[in-house]
C-alpha cells in the first residue's frame, strides 16, 4: 500500500478467523515459547541471492501454512516498511 | 501469540499448547525457496527439500506451569534441546534461575550457524555444495550492535488489574464510552444545532481493511457507529442498545483494553506519530497486542512490542517483550519496566535484557544499576551470561 512508502503502518483484519468463536476457556498455559531466527546480521547485510525485501517478500499464505504446523491462525497483520506484525490465535 | 517478520529475521512467540518448533523446518524452507537466502540440504524433520542456513537462532521460554499437557517436542526442555540439536550444529542450551523456583531456558547458536548435514552419499554432498553460498566475511561480521530485547514475564497478577482483560469488563467500558459519545452528540445538537465530528483520525474502511488509521482509529469508528445509530432515533431519550457485534468483537474490545489499561501510553502516538497497535480481546478473557513503532527521523528503523495476557486467577500470567531500543526513545529500561508493572501489578516477575555488545557499555552499566531497585519489589536473583556477542542479564523479583 502507498501508506507503507511514507512509513505509516497498515492493518488488515482476517475476518474469516475472527468471525469464528475464539473461545479461550480452555487456556491454561500462559508462558510462551519464543523463537528468533536471524538469516543475516542485519537488514543491510542481506546476501545477494536474497530478495531485496528479504523475508518480507514471502506471501502471507506461505506463512499461514507454516503457522498451521504450529497450530496458530492469523487474526490480523500490521504491515510496515521494516516489519510485518502478525497477531495470532491461541 | 505473535509473529514479526523483518527482512533479515523472524520472531515467533506462541503460547498454550502450540507446537512452535514444528514450524521451524518449514520456516527455513520458506527463507530458502521464497526469500532466496543461501540454503543447503539438511537432516530436518518434515523432509523439507531445502533449508536456509541461519545466521543465529535463539529459542527461549519460561518453565511451563503444566508441562505434561504440552505437545510434540515441547513436553520437556530436554526434548526441545534434542530437537534443536538435531537441526543445528554447536548450539548451546542453558537453564537460568532457580531450578526449584522461577527459571528460564535458552538455546542459542553462534554466528554462522551450521545445519546438521544429512547422512547421505557423496553425490548428495556435492549437490549441497552447489546450493551453498559463502557469505562474504565482511557481511558475516556485520555487528549486531544496537540490538536489544527486553522481556518481562509476570505471574500472580493483581486480581483487579487482571479483570480489565475480561470481555465482561471491557464490554462495560466500551458501552460507557459509546454512551458518552452519544451524550456529547445529543448535547451538541440540542445547544448548537450541529453534529460534532469525531476527534482523531478519519479512517477509511475498505472490505476487511482499515487503512491509515492511527492508534485510536477503531475506537472512533466504534463511537461513530453508536452516534449514527442514535441519530436515527434522535427523539428517543436513550441511545439504541449497544450492538451485540460491537460489544463482543475482539479487535474492537482489544482497542478499548489497550487504551484503558495504559498500554497505549507506552510508546504514545504523540511522540511516535506512526506507531500502530493491533490488539485482540478473547472470549471470555485473554488479550494479545502487537505494537509497531517506527522511530521518527529514521524510516529505516521500525521496532515492535508485544503483550500477551492470561488473566484467570489460577494461572494468571502476562508477558511483555520489546526490541524498541532505549537509545531511540530516550526512555530508560527501568521506566518501561515500571510502566508495564503498573498495568499488571504481578506478585512475581522476571526481567531478561538481551543486548548485543557494543559501544554503550557505560550507559548499560548505569541502567543495570537502576534495574536493581524496582519500587514495591525485592530483587531475588540477578544472573549475567556472556554469550557470543551478547550479554544476557536475568533478574527475578518478588513483591515485598
Amino acid at each position: 500500500p502507498s501508506s507503507l512508502a511514507n512509513g505509516t503502518p497498515h492493518l488488515t483484519i482476517n475476518k474469516e478467523i475472527t468471525a469464528l468463536d475464539l473461545d479461550s476457556s480452555c487456556a491454561f498455559e500462559g508462558p510462551e515459547k519464543l523463537l528468533e531466527v536471524w538469516f543475516c546480521a542485519s537488514e543491510q547485510a542481506l546476501p545477494p541471492t536474497a530478495s531485496p525485501l528479504g523475508l518480507k517478500v514471502v506471501s502471507q499464505d506461505a506463512w499461514k501454512k507454516m503457522l498451521d504446523l504450529v497450530n496458530c491462525k492469523v487474526l490480523s497483520v500490521v504491515e510496515s516498511r521494516n516489519v510485518d506484525a502478525y497477531l495470532l490465535s491461541e | 501469540s505473535s509473529m514479526f517478520v523483518f527482512p533479515h529475521k523472524l520472531v515467533l512467540k506462541t503460547c498454550g499448547t502450540t507446537t512452535l518448533l514444528c514450524g521451524l523446518p518449514r520456516m527455513l524452507e520458506i527463507a530458502a525457496l521464497e526469500a532466496g537466502f543461501p540454503y543447503v540440504k539438511a537432516d530436518l524433520p518434515q523432509d523439507v527439500p531445502a533449508a536456509a542456513t541461519p545466521h543465529r537462532v535463539f529459542y527461549s521460554r519460561k518453565n511451563y506451569l503444566y508441562p505434561d499437557q504440552q505437545r510434540g517436542p515441547h513436553r520437556s526442555w530436554r526434548d526441545e534441546v534434542r530437537y534443536l540439536d538435531k537441526m543445528f550444529m554447536g548450539g548451546s542450551a542453558y537453564m537460568i534461575g532457580k531450578m526449584n523456583g522461577e527459571h528460564w531456558y535458552l538455546y542459542i547458536t553462534g554466528p554462522g550457524t551450521q545445519l546438521t548435514p544429512p547422512a547421505t552419499p557423496e553425490e548428495d554432498r556435492l549437490e549441497t555444495k552447489m546450493h551453498s553460498f559463502q557469505i562474504p566475511e565482511k557481511l558475516n561480521n556485520v555487528t549486531d550492535s544496537g540490538d536489544e530485547t527486553l522481556e518481562i514475564l509476570m505471574t500472580d497478577l493483581e486480581e483487579t488489574n487482571a479483570r480489565q482483560f475480561y470481555l465482561d469488563d471491557a464490554s462495560a467500558i466500551a458501552k460507557d464510552n459509546a454512551r458518552r459519545a452519544y451524550d456529547l452528540r445529543k448535547d451538541a445538537v440540542a445547544h448548537l444545532g450541529v453534529i460534532p465530528e469525531c476527534n482523531g483520525s478519519d479512517p477509511s474502511i475498505s472490505g476487511n481493511t482499515l487503512v491509515d488509521g492511527k492508534d485510536d482509529a477503531r475506537f472512533d469508528v466504534f463511537a461513530q457507529t453508536s452516534v449514527e445509530h442514535s441519530a436515527l432515533n434522535s427523539d428517543e431519550d436513550e441511545p439504541l442498545s449497544f450492538s451485540q457485534e460491537l460489544s463482543t468483537e475482539g479487535h474492537t474490545l482489544g482497542t478499548v483494553v489497550t487504551e484503558n489499561s495504559g498500554l497505549a501510553d507506552l510508546y504514545p502516538t504523540s511522540k511516535y506519530p506512526d506507531a500502530r497497535i493491533d490488539s485482540y480481546l478473547f472470549t471470555p478473557c485473554g488479550y494479545s497486542a502487537n505494537g509497531v513503532v517506527p522511530v521518527p527521523d529514521d524510516v529505516e528503523s521500525t521496532h515492535y512490542w508485544t503483550v500477551h495476557v492470561t488473566p484467570e486467577p489460577q494461572c494468571s500470567y502476562a508477558s511483555f517483550e520489546t526490541n524498541v531500543p532505549t537509545r531511540a526513545t530516550g526512555r530508560s529500561t527501568v521506566d518501561v519496566v515500571q510502566h508495564v508493572l503498573g498495568i499488571f501489578k504481578p506478585g512475581r516477575f522476571s526481567v531478561t535484557l538481551f543486548e548485543a555488545k557494543g559501544d554503550n557499555d557505560s550507559t548499560s552499566a548505569k541502567w543495570d544499576k537502576a534495574m536493581e531497585r524496582i519500587k514495591g519489589y525485592r530483587r531475588v536473583d540477578r544472573i549475567v551470561h556472556d554469550l557470543e556477542g551478547y550479554e544476557l542479564v536475568f533478574r527475578y523479583f518478588e513483591r515485598e
